[in-house]
């Protein structure tokens, strides 16, 4: 999770409840806002006595994050009015462990509050492909048009050299339902975003093998990756007319 | 940046 947010957003408050872990943080241009929910799920055990924020560098955590061994074993603590977040590593075989500290921060940051919204559009697609069409087309363009109707999902773009476009048609892979490609709506849409966000999402696809995008006309695009207890959404604003 | 609206345009504070 932080490898895939780290590039988008430095500074955030990890808000830690009952509930489990969860962060929302804007991008520096205030256009994309992560938002992120770990719950009690993802973790065994989970403790939380008081509602606590953990103002962290991203920056830094990844410093320490790499010193990890894949399939270490990670415990996190912080007591009750912290000044540095307590990394422990174990290694599965419990032959290795290591120990670090990271500063924790004042971070006064902006929350905004999401409704719960009933998109116009949701489209269901392999992670890999929504990369692979954000990669693609962020060659010839800088925005990206996404056209979702009955007959399917257009992602078109214009640029200097030329236009370029990929449309995808509903799919159901019976073996693989990450790799179906599904389209609900309840009305046309078409927004236009700016790639390079876009593409900067698609970090988060090996978190997911699957990522839905929820469009309703002039509000903001939502990316969200699935995760087993939890989930990674992306919010993008649309890009306006001159 | 040009014909892009903040995010906060669109949600409001809590």
């Amino acid at each position: 999770v932080v490898e895939a947010i780290k590039d988008l957003v430095q500074d955030c408050n990890f808000d830690c409840n009952d509930d489990g872990i969860q962060l929302q943080a804007m991008d520096n241009s205030h256009v994309a806002l992560v938002s992120m929910k770990l719950s009690t799920g993802a973790f065994s055990p989970f403790r939380c006595d008081r509602n606590i924020a953990l103002g962290i560098n991203l920056n830094s955590l990844m410093k320490v994050l790499r010193a990890a061994g894949n399939d270490d074993i990670l415990t996190l603590k912080a007591e009750d009015q912290p000044d540095s977040l307590n990394l422990v590593f174990e290694s599965p075989g419990q032959d290795r462990m290591s120990e670090y500290d990271i500063k924790l921060m004042d971070i006064d940051q902006e929350h905004l509050g999401i409704p719960e919204t009933e998109y116009a559009a949701t489209i269901s697609l392999p992670s890999a492909e929504f990369q692979r069409i954000c990669r693609d087309l962020s060659a010839l363009s800088e925005s990206v048009s996404i056209e979702a109707s009955k007959d399917g999902v257009k992602f078109s773009c214009s640029g200097d050299i030329g236009n370029g476009s990929v449309t995808l048609r509903p799919h159901t892979n019976v073996e693989d339902e990450s790799k179906s490609t599904s389209i609900a709506l309840t009305e046309p849409v078409n927004l236009t975003f700016s790639l390079k966000y876009l593409v900067n999402f698609c970090k988060a696809s090996s978190l997911s093998g699957s990522v839905q995008l929820c469009l309703s006309n002039e509000v903001p695009l939502l990316v969200e990756f699935k995760m087993g207890a939890g989930y990674l959404r992306f919010y993008l604003a649309p890009k306006i007319g001159d | 940046p040009p014909g892009q609206r903040k995010i906060n345009f669109y949600y409001s504070q809590k």
